[in-house]
């Protein structure tokens, strides 16, 4: 299973609908302070299903809505897609005879929130499993956030057992 | 399970010796079980000594030595069980040319395996990417994505 | 001491705005006193607008804008009350070379009150120096110091 | 008052007895990973009395003792003294007439450990003391830590306080 691209609409300051193919080998994003790239890490962050606020930097959940500037407005609603590629038809869930998958989160001022999968609704817990089969899973680890390198270094000697169970 | 939650251990404790050893020519490094009769609820210690030193605690390691002996684990644990993707937010910001070197040398090995995103600032990091994305915010407050060449990537990341 | 501490409060808070205003041209930033009734015991909330930006809190600044705001409110504090001098550990680290050259250019205009002592990789923070140091360590685990020139100071900081 | 010169002898990675002079306006330190730059704000912040190990990224305070390497043996003692001229004489101290002065903290293997002003044995509330009356106090901020910038930001309300009181 392969990422092939992320979907950002309104979440952070990202107010346009922005595509990013995500080609094999390595990406590099660059660009001055304070212009998103870090917002694109905490939409991934976001999309697989992130439930603490204060992880994405916020104080509420609604912040990650696009609050506007001074010549737009703000918005109402955030959504990020994450598309996968390349799977080998094998899961046994209900989605097994796809060979790409969209998992989708959406969040509305109201506070509703919404996740699909392939535009078909579903539970976070469906995303989370079959994220789970599909290919080795969304480890604490995939995601390093920006001045959280040594985290692993830091961490108590019982909370490091958590990289090798998920490993197991 | 404890059997293999051992196995794990054993693979991801040799894995991250030898990343070590590549980081720091010379030094060594290694994983070890605070309660070896009780695996399963163990906590776990990382030893790290770089070449020539004597250091009581991992605590005592540089801001660059403590970074780049969290990515020799990163790194060991994706060699055990890849994910398919990885998404590292300016993880070479505290290391010095030498150790940018040594850690992209290294990452190149990967990406058979796994997708890497790199956020960075470091021309050395931007050299060994396959595509780079420029983020700007022409309008001030919203972000747009453009796809660029390494000669731009390097001035972009030079000023607003 | 009521009016001690308020005064203290407006003249730091127009020194940070001020500040604020040369690292983010356009910006606007502020201190706010979250009781204004009890000032001695009322906490401080920091407001932080980036040119252009509507944001609801400070923490959902970049890095890099936490680093500029909380380097302004920093000097701002030495411009009221000079400390003799001051030590900085790769403060410029999460910043991009543009917001380096508002930051060393505020820099070089305090150092009649304070002397400012600053640990860096950053080639741009090196050339502002008075006086450039390298540390390395020939013997290996064992500090030296030696007085360098800046070119010799730029190799040092690229490799071991 | 200005601070004039750094004298560092048996802590951390400072084996051999090292004098740093400091001119007046900007000094900058630069240096591979791992080869001593922190090591010498952290004997900044020891010789002016800090007393959490933690702080200066040690488990206990004997680790801020050279510990030895591959070729040469761990030392009983670690030094640092911190040297300021241009004092005016104006200090109602004892220490009143002199016009330099050097603080200086000392450690054993023992767990004993010294404070002395000009080379007399003294308290470390009486370094305090002269530091505070002496020029400014070495308030919070003095020392920036690695990747401690934007502790400030990150403070509580109340916690920024402190930023306000030091300074009034
Ligand atoms: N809800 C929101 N609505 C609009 N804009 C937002 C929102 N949340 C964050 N932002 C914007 O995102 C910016 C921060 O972006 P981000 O953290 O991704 O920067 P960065 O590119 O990582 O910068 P650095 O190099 O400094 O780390 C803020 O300055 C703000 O303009
Ligand atoms: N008690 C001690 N005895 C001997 N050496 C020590 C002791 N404590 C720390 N060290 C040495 O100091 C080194 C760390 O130094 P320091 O943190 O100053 O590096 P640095 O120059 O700031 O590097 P970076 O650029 O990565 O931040 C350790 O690797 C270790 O060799
Ligand atoms: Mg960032
Ligand atoms: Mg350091």
């Amino acid at each position: 299973m392969r990422l092939k691209q992320i979907t950002i609409f309104g979440f952070k300051s990202f107010a346009d609908r922005t595509v990013i193919t995500v080609p094999p080998g390595i990406v590099s994003i660059v660009g001055p302070n304070g212009c998103g790239k870090s917002n694109i890490s905490d939409s991934v962050l976001w999309a697989i299903g992130e439930q603490s606020a204060k992880t994405l930097r916020a104080d509420r959940m609604e912040d990650v809505l696009f609050n506007g500037t001074e010549r737009r407005k703000p918005m109402g609603m955030a959504e990020v897609s994450l598309t996968f590629e390349g799977l080998d038809g094998s899961l046994t869930s209900r989605f097994g005879e796809f060979s790409e998958l969209t998992v989708t989160r959406r969040l509305f001022r109201s506070g509703e929130s919404e996740y699909l999968i392939n535009k078909v609704p579903c539970r976070l817990k469906d995303i989370r499993d079959l994220l789970l089969e599909a290919g080795g899973s969304f480890k604490g680890h995939t995601i390093i956030e920006q001045g959280k390198v040594d985290g692993l270094i830091n961490a108590s000697p019982v909370e490091r057992r958590g990289l090798i169970e998920e490993a197991a | 399970t404890k059997n293999l939650f051992l196995e794990t251990f054993t693979e991801l404790n040799r894995r991250f010796g030898e990343l070590f050893g590549r980081f720091f020519p010379g030094g060594h490094a290694a994983l070890a079980l605070l309660d070896e009769q009780n695996p399963l609820e163990s906590g776990i210690e990382i030893m790290a000594q770089p070449p020539g030193k004597r250091l009581r605690t991992i605590h005592l390691l540089s801001g660059g030595e403590k970074a780049l002996t969290a990515i020799a684990l990163l790194m060991a644990s994706f060699l055990i069980s890849p994910s398919p993707f990885c998404l590292l937010d300016e993880i070479d910001a505290p290391l010095d040319e030498e150790n940018v070197r040594r850690f992209t040398t290294v990452l190149k090995t990967m990406t058979q395996q796994t997708q890497f995103l790199i956020v960075t600032h470091n021309k050395r990091t931007m050299e060994i990417a396959d595509q780079l994305y420029g983020v700007t915010m022409e309008e001030p407050g919203v972000s747009k994505i453009i796809g660029v060449r390494l000669d731009v990537a390097e001035q972009l990341a030079v000023s607003a």
